[in-house]
């Protein structure tokens, strides 16, 4: 007595289902026990400390985007790292869209103020540049509201709640910034800065790891620009407050300066590497150098055997030591397009095939070339960072 | 100097480099606001040949906040780095370590960096191979050990199904996840 034909074809649709559902779930699990940390099966944050990037993790499991993950993570990374970075700074975003495939540059980076001192450049030799005429206009919070308003997902106070909650109570010294506090080439000059009062006990001692620090006054301005936008810092209370305590100490940074700043959105630098594309930020920032250095090494092709053996190890650093130093020579052309002399054409050569092949067959077996070589003879020894 | 990298769920990807410049920057305090100022001014330093910052320029940088992207969109690697001029041959041998010498990405940025300085010469971290170093000084180079490693690389790579991130140990960092 056999099974009707219907019967069979629903017996071998249901059977079918099953065992799809079976290898679904089989995958889902293999892949998870295989993506156990250090990996992550869905999503992922590397900022510098253990606690922004899990902020920035559970801002993305909150349904955030990459980009309020960041700058979660960037807030954050203000108050464990205030040694670093800062809302007092600059940033440069490079994002990549997986919904429409395309990379765009937000460039934050720090401008100079209306009055810049004519001969500040005079100062370059004579010691260490702190005090207050070395102050930028910070492009910071306009950096996180331009990336915000474009990709944000979450609404922006979100993103300043878990380190207000961290700071509100104070927080211990990290390791990392107890030992820049400590350091004998920069105590001297902390010692004799405002950063005192921040930093100091009422004893007069540095503060050290594991110290508690108290910041309240972060911890209001963290809370004005969650409830104000970023407008609070350029142009609202926040602005006039630190307008007012900087000029104390010689600023000449203006509350013009502040309203007038504005974010560059630009496209990326980008070259073909193997299977790649590398996009990069262009100048001011060193995209350009990045990827000039790339494309002369990539024509040396190295494999995991330029590495295999000490001569080989060797060998391929030396070419590397060789890409770097002809970099040097390429610095002084990475400045702000808008005030350059240096022509977009000229920018273009620097990342191109062509280029990147006629330095290559200026690298030999020697690593004793004098500086003329390198064509480095016109940049400064000044580094900057 | 400090750097993040993203990568999220749906495959978009950030890398952002944020600066207040040197150390506590200029070191300049608003009591009232609680925020530490930039000394970024002083990255124009190497204009001096040029000898004139117009007001709104932005000063030249190291920063390198960097995206790969294979053919295919399967692999990514999203990456970048702080430390002044060292940012620049530290993303180099981080993106050289795990594209050409098949590191994973945690012994990409681990692994010690050399650099050039201003004079051409080279300078290496305290663990790079001394057998390396030997061989280099052989080939003519100038070689000298780096007092300290302020190079910091972040970054999150992304191969098969698996998404590694790594922060740098050099300024105990530690990556996250899910």
């Amino acid at each position: 007595m056999g099974l009707s034909r219907g019967k069979l074809c629903c017996l071998a649709l249901v059977v079918g289902l099953v065992a799809l559902a079976g290898a679904a779930v089989l995958a889902v699990f293999l892949t998870r026990s295989r993506c156990a940390p250090p990996r992550y099966p869905r999503a992922a944050v590397a900022a510098d400390t253990q606690t922004c990037s899990d902020i920035g993790r559970d801002i993305l499991q909150q349904g955030g985007s990459a980009v309020d993950a960041t700058i979660a993570a960037l807030i954050c990374s203000a108050v464990l790292n205030p040694q670093s970075m800062g809302l007092g700074g600059g940033i440069i975003f490079t994002i990549y869209n997986a919904s429409t495939g395309k990379v765009e540059v937000l460039n934050a980076r720090e401008r100079a103020p209306q009055k810049i001192s004519g001969n500040l450049l005079a100062e370059c030799n004579k010691g260490f540049p702190v005090g207050s005429r070395w102050i930028a206009v910070p492009g910071e919070l306009r950096g996180y509201e331009e990336a915000h308003k474009r990709y944000g997902k979450l609404p922006w106070k979100t993103l300043f709640e878990p380190t207000i909650k961290l700071l509100d109570p104070g927080i211990r010294i990290p390791e990392v910034v107890g030992r820049f506090l400590s350091h004998p080439m920069i105590q001297p000059h902390l010692n004799k800065t405002s950063l005192r009062k921040l930093f100091y006990n009422k004893q007069g001692a540095a503060l050290g790891a594991g110290d508690l620090l108290r910041w309240p006054a972060l911890v209001e301005t963290l809370r004005a620009v969650a409830e104000n936008g970023a407008d609070e810092f350029y142009q609202g209370t926040t602005a006039e407050k630190l307008v007012q305590d900087i000029a104390k100490e010689g600023s000449i940074l203006s509350l013009d300066d502040l309203r007038d700043y504005r974010v560059e959105v630009v496209s990326p630098v980008n070259i073909s590497l193997g299977e790649y594309t590398v996009y990069s930020a262009p100048r001011p920032a060193a995209g350009p150098i990045l990827l000039f250095i790339l494309n002369v090494l990539k024509g040396f092709n190295f494999t995991k055997d330029s590495m295999s053996t000490l001569s080989q190890s060797a060998e391929t650093y030396h070419y590397i030591a060789e890409a770097l130093k002809f970099a040097n020579g390429q610095r002084v052309k990475v400045d702000h397009p808008a005030f350059s002399q240096t022509g977009e054409g000229v920018l273009s050569q620097l990342i191109s095939d062509s280029f990147a092949s006629h330095v290559r067959q200026r690298i030999d077996e020697r690593g004793d070339h004098p500086a003329s070589h390198y064509d480095s003879a016109q940049v400064g020894t000044t580094p900057f960072g | 100097t400090s750097h993040v990298s993203v990568l999220a769920e749906d495959g978009s990807a950030v890398s952002a480099t944020s600066t207040i410049n040197y150390p506590f920057g200029a070191m300049v305090y608003s009591p009232q606001t609680g925020i530490i100022l930039n000394n970024e001014l002083a990255d124009f330093c190497m204009k001096q040949s040029s000898g004139r910052i117009s007001p709104g320029e932005m000063p030249p940088s190291s920063m390198t906040p960097s995206i790969l992207i294979s053919r295919d969109g399967q692999s990514k690697l999203v990456v970048g780095g702080s430390g002044g001029q060292l940012i620049i041959p530290a993303v180099v041998l981080t993106i050289a370590n795990k594209l050409w010498f098949g590191y994973d990405v945690d012994e990409a940025v681990k692994a010690p960096i050399l650099c050039t300085n201003g004079t051409n010469g080279i300078e290496v971290e305290k663990a790079f191979d001394k057998g390396v170093v030997a061989a280099l000084h052989q080939k003519g180079h100038t070689v000298k050990t780096m007092p300290w490693s302020l190079n910091v690389v972040q970054a999150v790579s992304k191969d098969g199904p698996c998404l590694f991130p790594y922060s740098d140990l050099r300024k105990n960092g530690q990556a996250s996840g899910y």
